[in-house]
């Protein structure tokens, strides 16, 4: 199983909508500083569920919508999709393309929807239960967890630990 | 509950003893559980030992040192319960050529079975991609994603 | 007490202005002292909007605005009270190729009247020291210094 | 005034008598990870007078002391000195240079020297008061304090804006 390709609309700073094609192997995102690199990181880590607005870098969870620009008025929701490709059936679906779209508007109302079905939240964390993948910590490494992981404060190791027990 | 832990920490700690010489071409890692204490309670204590240096405490590490050795941690966990996809968001700043070289070896090695996603800024780490997307911010607040020609 | 903080923070105020548009080349900085409190107790607010960007809260800037941002605002309490000297260990690291030229040419400007030591892996900001020294282990375990020719 | 001669020994990897020339201007430091860089850096913190062992990255203060290699046995003792070019005045001595040494011994015995003399520490700290020098925050910049200063914990901040007041 492999990502195959992140839709990103109105989500932090992607106010049009991008398109972004992924392929197996390694994938390298490069630019300039405050251009929108760890916004495509915090797409992914939402659109699998994350509800910790301390992880998106945000105050509240509609910060992460587009907010505006010099030219450009803020946006009334935030839209990513993910497909991925379950080429070896990891995912307990019987399709080989499964979609997972979360939605927000500026109200707080939110959708999920798998394959353009609505579904609950409960239904995405279900469809990740054992896979390794959902929101949770070892699937994005960034440099502060390098200083939370070895640190004197072994309860954040030990939450490491725990998930993948 | 507690034998799931044991097992699985057992697992990181033979993963670890592999991850970390594999980065570091050589020294040597350990995990251990604080004694006498219940096994889901207990401190993890981690012992990691560069190449050719003395034992010592892990604060002595040097920042790059501690940046290897977190990423060599991360990936035995990783490897307990593989995930299709590992996102690495700016995780080779520390590191000096060397280590960047060592740390695109190992990156390549695991890419067979896993999908990497690696944000970065060091044009050796580049090199290792298959694709390569650059963000612009051509007009001012909106990002942009363009493909990049590696050549 | 009071006044004197009082001072020193509409200094550091003031040199903060200037700091981050020198380093940021544009944009708007700010510092403020939460309203109704004593001055010796209240938290200090940090405001910066880098060029081109909206308002925004602290932590939505990116990483490498941070730590330009951050280094703004030391030197701006550092020209308060200049210290004959300043030591600057691998603050380069997040910062993008663009602000590694700004970053060493606001450095050069700052040292007619600071002596720098500066700790870096990044080969521009290398270029902006007048004296360089390497650190080996060609023992292993032990360290030693060597002056290197920059061309 | 400006900092002219760093020598070091038996201070951390340092295991044999390194000196150091410094002059005014911008003067960098660079090798590989693990080398020694940042270990000069606690140097100059040491011998102006720092107690926290936090801020050595150490347990205990004797943890400074060179604690042997493969091919060499630890050391006993620990002796920095650095030599400040005094030609501003603005050091209160009459000297144009001025030489801060500080020894530690693994028995935990320690000695401050100025200009060869043995002082008190507090000697050391009068000396360098209202210079903008001494171990505390603003004269070394790491990557670290940045996370501190733009925290959402006001307490670091405050401190450093103190110790400019
Ligand atoms: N809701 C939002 N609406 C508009 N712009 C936003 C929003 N949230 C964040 N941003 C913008 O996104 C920028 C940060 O982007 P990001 O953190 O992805 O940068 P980066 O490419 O990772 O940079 P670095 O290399 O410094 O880490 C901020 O400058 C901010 O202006
Ligand atoms: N008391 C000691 N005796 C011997 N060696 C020591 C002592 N204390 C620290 N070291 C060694 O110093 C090394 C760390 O050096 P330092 O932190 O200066 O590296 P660095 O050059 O800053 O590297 P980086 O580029 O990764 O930041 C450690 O690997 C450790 O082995
Ligand atoms: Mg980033
Ligand atoms: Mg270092």
């Amino acid at each position: 199983m492999y990502l195959s390709k992140l839709e990103i609309f109105g989500f932090k700073s992607f106010a049009t909508k991008t398109v972004v094609p992924l392929r197996p192997g390694i994938t390298s995102i490069v630019g300039p500083n405050g251009c929108g690199k760890t916004n495509i990181v915090d797409a992914i880590r939402w659109v699998l569920g994350e509800q910790r607005t301390s992880m998106l870098r945000t105050e509240k969870m509609q910060d992460i919508i587009f907010n505006g620009s010099k030219n450009r008025k803020r946006l009334n929701y935030a839209e990513v999709s993910l497909t991925l490709h379950n080429n070896k059936g990891i995912l307990p679906v019987e399709y080989t393309d499964v979609v997972i779209t979360r939605r927000l508007y500026r109200d707080g109302d939110s959708e999920y929807l798998l394959n353009k079905n609505v579904v609950r939240l409960k239904d995405i964390n279900d469809l990740f239960m054992d896979t390794g993948m959902g929101p949770d910590a070892y699937s994005v490494i960034e440099l502060k967890m390098v200083d939370d992981l070895l640190s004197e404060d072994p309860v954040e190791r030990r939450k490491l630990f725990e998930e993948a027990a | 509950a507690r034998i799931q832990f044991l097992e699985a920490f057992e697992k990181i700690r033979d993963n670890f003893h592999r991850t970390f010489s594999m980065y570091f071409e050589g020294g040597e890692a350990d995990l251990s559980l604080q004694e006498n204490e219940d096994p889901l309670e207990a401190k993890i204590e981690i012992y990691a030992r560069p190449p050719g240096k003395r034992n010592q405490a892990l604060k002595q590490l040097s920042g790059g040192e501690k940046a290897l050795t977190a990423i060599a941690l991360l990936f035995a966990i990783y490897l307990v319960k593989p995930s299709p996809f590992c996102i690495l968001d700016e995780v080779d700043a520390p590191l000096d050529d060397a280590n960047i070289k060592r740390f695109s070896t190992v990156l390549s090695k695991f890419a067979e079975d896993t999908q990497f996603i690696v944000v970065t800024h060091n044009k050796d780490t580049m090199k290792s991609a298959g694709t390569l997307y650059g963000v612009t911010m051509e007009e001012v607040g909106v990002s942009k994603i363009v493909s990049v020609n590696l050549n």
